[in-house]
């Protein structure tokens, strides 16, 4: 069975690419069969592993509006045996207007994989989708392809204020159009323990979503945030730095987690 | 002269909000009169002043979707006599599903700071419009009605990504519908001058922005990011720390700026 995993949060900055590309890659280095779908038109995942994403380059747009299939968009990710990324490129800033019009414009992403997995013999693991900060088609189109949600949750004061706006997206679409989608897992990121603020933001987290909040805790590391300078996955770039040992165990939480439901 | 100034940069977490509140702050704080017009539907720039902005408020919905004029929407923040915010409620994120339909959707904040301007005999100096991680109809709105523009850029490398995207945007807004809209400034945010990343950045942007990026550079500080969840900007929760300096010297530079044009 393949886990659709949307990373989601319309709070810009929280770490929702840098969770899609260092999640994807330690399980793709644990030997699982990963896609990721970079939805965002800044098209961040795509740099992370390197992918080409400029204009020539067919990617999410192409699937979205054009009807192409995952198989003709996807590309292996250099370095990674098990990981390929449908890139994103500029164009896919036009996507939500050229959506509109079309009929089922929430499920063409969701048609997408479902053609997919009907079609091909071997399976991936794992789909992740990387979402942009916002709550228009493309993310709602996530939130309709996905069978659960991974929500990072940055330690800062602002970060709290977005998420009751979320939590109503979501029953909304789950009422509506998808009613497995559900909160799979929280990632508290760039948490730093000097901070009261921190500590503050983590204990509202844990107090309001005690099942969903993940024990791993992201620290604020700038080998992480290094990475992507180098078109590499905090895994790759320094596999024993703390945020690296970081996202290998919510990896791993992750799909512990997934296993016990 | 009002100066009209948009802060905007489709890239998440920059220090949009942050800057848009505490510039604002400054240039009130010094005795000129400012309007803050909270364009994101997270409306983290209203809850950093204090002012109520739940879905009982009329604010920016009201202001672009049913032609409210600024007068009846607008509050004073508390403690600050020369500063007032036309918030932004949850119905905000509608607003761009709801534009698409009506004629000049994209003039309608500017129609609204015309009117005011007309009518209304004392002037603001400043007039700042703080945006959401998106280059939509609201982003697109506060393009067309600022005559200048503020961009925050992070120090980190996804910082970098976005930008040519963004002066492509600018460049079309200049050339079809505003043609006073420029780059009035740059400022780089959360620095942390520890980390090689954060001057690699500074340099690259400085290297291709060398008239536009302020001198003066605002570093990453706790006490910035604790100010909101007291509803203060940094001024007022802890003038002499080194958040508190940078954004009154970025204030100070940026009107200099301004008056030597
Ligand atoms: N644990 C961490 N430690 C240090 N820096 C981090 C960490 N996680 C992310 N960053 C950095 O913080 C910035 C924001 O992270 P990222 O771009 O992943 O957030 P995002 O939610 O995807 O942003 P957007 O809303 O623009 O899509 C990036 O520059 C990233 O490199
Ligand atoms: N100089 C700074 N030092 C420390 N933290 C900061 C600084 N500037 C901003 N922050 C914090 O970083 C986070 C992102 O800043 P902010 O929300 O202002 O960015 P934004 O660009 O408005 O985000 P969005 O794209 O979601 O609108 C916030 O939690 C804020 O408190
Ligand atoms: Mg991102
Ligand atoms: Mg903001």
């Amino acid at each position: 069975n393949t886990r659709i995993i949307t990373v989601a949060n319309q709070k810009g900055g929280v770490g929702k690419t840098t969770t899609a590309v260092n999640i994807g890659a330690a399980l793709a280095m644990g030997g699982l069969k990963v896609l990721l779908i970079d939805l965002d038109p800044q098209g961040n995942a795509s740099t992370a592993f390197n992918v080409a994403h400029d204009e020539a380059v067919p990617g999410t747009y192409e699937l979205l509006v054009e009807g192409a299939t995952i198989a003709a968009v996807r590309q292996r990710a250099e370095g990674y045996p098990y990981l390929d990324v449908v890139p994103a490129g500029v164009d896919l800033a036009g996507a939500e207007i050229d959506l509109v019009e079309l009929e089922r414009r929430e499920f063409k992403l969701r048609d997408a994989i479902t053609t997919m997995i009907e079609r091909e013999n071997e399976k991936y693991d794992y789909i992740i989708i990387d979402c942009p900060p916002s709550l228009g088609l493309l993310t709602l189109n996530a939130l309709i392809a996905a069978n659960e949600l991974l929500i990072p949750i940055q330690c800062e004061y602002y970060a709290l204020e977005g998420l009751t706006q979320l939590i109503k997206i979501i029953s909304l679409v789950t009422e509506n159009t998808n009613p497995q989608l559900h909160i799979g897992a929280i990632l508290l990121t760039m948490f730093d323990g000097r901070t009261r603020l921190a500590h503050d933001v983590a204990n509202t987290v844990r107090s309001h979503f005690p099942n969903e909040v993940l024990t791993t805790v992201i620290p604020r590391a700038v080998r992480v945030s290094e990475a992507p300078s180098y078109g590499q996955s905090v895994l790759t770039y320094d596999m024993s730095s703390p945020g690296a040992l970081a996202y290998l165990s919510a990896a791993r939480e992750l799909h512990e987690k997934g296993r016990m439901k």
